[in-house]
């Protein structure tokens, strides 16, 4: 799984 | 959520607070750069649009919502307040939008993970908010009278993707957090910006003296 893990910051 | 983490976010949000206060107490944004607001607002609306999309946390979706509101709504008084705009240093805000806003778009479309409308708009946005704070500290070095609120606000600003920097180093370690380059190089350049305006904050703030920037 590759999901940008830095998205669920702001 | 990291103490870190939470630290940047209540350091960012209290710099707003801060600036509002300033704008309403004061009913002055002297030393304030318009352009740089109107650098975050694009900044906050190109990064926040999965607002929509993807749901995180209801923390997240808040602050979201709150920075876009506040940065649109700074702007607005800065612009269209019958008496705040009057206060605004409109010949010394000179500094141009397009300049920063075109490399960082095309930058954006060059470097970027994956090549989908949404994660295009939030990488610009990272690339954008780095050097968002140019204009305004242009602005401070032609300003003789630097008020404390302004300087205050312009260091927690600063600080606030620092802190994020350490953020990423324990995320990395302590939550097999994979390397991202775009965010955590992005931030290392927005916080070495302020380099300078970090050191001659803290030397007046030492000596109690007012904070004056080298032109």
């Amino acid at each position: 799984d590759d999901d940008d893990d830095s998205h669920d910051e702001l | 959520m990291n103490a870190f983490r939470l630290a940047g976010d209540m350091t960012h949000l209290l710099s707003i607070i801060l600036l509002l206060l300033k704008i309403r107490a004061t009913k002055s944004c002297a030393g304030i750069s318009l352009k740089t607001q109107e650098l975050y607002v694009i900044v906050f609306m190109s990064r926040y649009l999965d607002l929509f999309r993807t749901y995180y946390s209801l923390y997240n979706s808040l602050m979201k919502i709150i920075f876009l509101g506040t940065s649109m709504c700074i702007v607005w008084y800065m612009r269209s307040h019958k008496v705040v705009r009057q206060t605004y240093n409109n010949d010394e805000d000179t500094f141009r939008h397009f300049f920063l806003v075109l490399p960082c778009f095309v930058l954006a479309l060059l470097v970027h993970r994956n090549f989908t409308f949404i994660e295009i708009l939030w990488t610009f946005s990272l690339y954008l908010e780095s050097v968002a704070i140019l204009p305004q500290l242009v602005l401070l070095q032609k300003s003789s009278n630097i008020d404390n609120l302004t300087g205050t606000y312009v260091f927690l600003l600063g600080a606030y993707r620092g802190l994020y920097l350490f953020n990423w180093v324990y995320r990395f370690f302590t939550e097999n957090h994979r390397v991202r380059w775009i965010p955590w190089l992005s931030g290392l350049i927005q916080t070495a910006i302020y380099t300078d305006f970090f050191y001659y904050y803290i030397r007046s703030w030492k000596n109690r003296e007012k904070l004056k920037l080298p032109a």
